[in-house]
């Protein structure tokens, strides 16, 4: 049951797909899963369709985490939306109106191969488990590999560096499979989200280029007041901006290509911490990292939903 | 043992070069010593001032000190052991459990 499940500890890529299966299956008035397609070995990528149910024409939000395998707090947040989401739609009138005016599509591991690589044999991989058969290393960065301008300033032409754009623009599986349905849902989807790990930020485009964006007025206003809230929970900082000047430059990522293809409002989490356990963020934390993040995340729905065109 | 054991040894060090030629050096460095980058994602993003969180494996963490010690680098050991730190998160989790 929601219940049951333990929201605070990571889970293995078996355990969190079980999981999905489950509320598919006990919470169909708000869930429903399906598949957008399959990985490189194989495995189903599942994705939640989450809120009301209705006739009447809503817009989404996407969300994804687990782009780069060894973050792994990013789909511990993915789990505790979904959770937050079915637990206070009744008793929050803030996640009432964010289930009832929006669909939320939630994948919790867009990279699953690397996901489950990171259980099983190396903590800390990063990229896919891709492998053509002239290069000796395996793997591309997931968020290196989308088409706006790929494998430019940030990203590697090398297959065994951990930022290798891949062969060509959506050479990998997983990324194919997200950015046809984001094609094809574009004209409904308001905003993309993004989660990563680590360093404390909100970041929006650019990546590629430091410009700002044509709405960037809406998009810094949501953003400020998003660390704003998270802050007032528990006093972390978060850093925002522009995600070329506050991070760095980088080519090819998932944030900058949900915009140029026509989703107004993209962003990109960079959850705890700034170094002290980095990609070891212990378990006691998910509890406090999850919850300061719902709340911005909220924050940024709220805003999209009625102080931006 | 998690992993096979195989991060028993292994430290994540934050540098930060305080000039260019700091930061070549250390990217060449790195590169030889073939570290796992956390922080920034690649080392063409190290510069001067870059905070730089590198895994250095147990066999590498000797030279990469002694260079840092020579070329006077500020660092700092955030992780003295990964493998350690893994397991003593794994036996909280399993005490959890148990409870």
């Amino acid at each position: 049951s929601l219940s049951e499940y333990n929201y605070e500890v990571y889970h293995s890529l078996e355990e969190i797909q079980n999981w999905m299966h489950h509320l598919n299956n006990t919470h169909s008035g708000l869930i429903h899963m399906f598949s957008i397609g399959k990985s490189y070995e194989g495995r189903s990528l599942f994705v939640l369709k989450l809120g009301r149910r209705s006739r009447a024409y809503k817009r989404a939000v996407w969300i994804d985490c687990g782009i780069h395998a060894r973050e792994w707090i990013g789909p511990a947040f993915c789990q505790w939306f979904v959770k937050e989401a079915l637990l206070t739609y009744r008793s929050d009138p803030t996640m009432r109106k964010m289930m009832n005016h929006l669909y939320f599509y939630i994948m919790p591991v867009l990279n699953v191969d690397g996901y489950h690589f990171s259980w099983t044999n190396d903590r800390f991989w990063r990229k896919t488990r891709s492998k053509r058969s002239k290069f000796p290393c395996r793997g591309v960065d997931a968020n290196r590999n989308w088409k706006v301008k790929w494998c430019d300033e940030g990203a590697s032409m090398h297959p065994c560096d951990d930022t290798y754009c891949g062969p060509f623009p959506e050479s990998e599986p997983e990324v194919k499979a997200v950015a046809n349905f984001l094609r094809k849902h574009k004209k409904h989807i308001r905003a993309y989200l993004s989660f990563h790990a680590y360093a404390q930020m909100l970041l929006y485009p650019y990546s590629y280029k430091y410009e700002a964006i044509p709405n960037f007025n809406c998009v810094e206003s949501a953003a400020y007041k998003a660390v704003s809230v998270l802050y007032s929970v528990y006093g972390v900082l978060y850093k925002y901006g522009p995600a070329s000047s506050t991070l760095y430059v980088s080519s090819g990522s998932s944030m900058d290509w949900a915009y140029k293809n026509g989703i107004p409002y993209t962003f990109a989490f960079e959850l705890r911490d700034t170094g002290h356990f980095g990609f070891l963020l212990p378990e006691m934390l998910i509890k406090p990292t999850c919850t300061e993040t719902m709340v911005a995340v909220k924050n940024i729905t709220l805003h999209l939903l009625k102080k931006c065109p | 043992h998690l992993y096979s054991n195989r991060y028993a040894g292994d430290k994540v060090i934050r540098l930060v070069p305080n000039t260019k030629e700091e930061a070549y050096t250390l990217k060449k460095i790195c590169h030889q010593l073939k570290v796992d980058l956390w922080q920034p994602s690649s080392l063409s993003y190290v510069s001067e001032g870059t905070v730089t969180d590198v895994h250095i494996p147990h066999n590498g963490s000797r030279a990469l000190l002694a260079f840092l010690e020579e070329a006077t680098i500020p660092y700092k050991i955030l992780i003295e052991d990964l493998q350690n730190t893994l397991e003593k998160e794994n036996s909280l989790q399993a005490q959890r459990n148990r409870r």
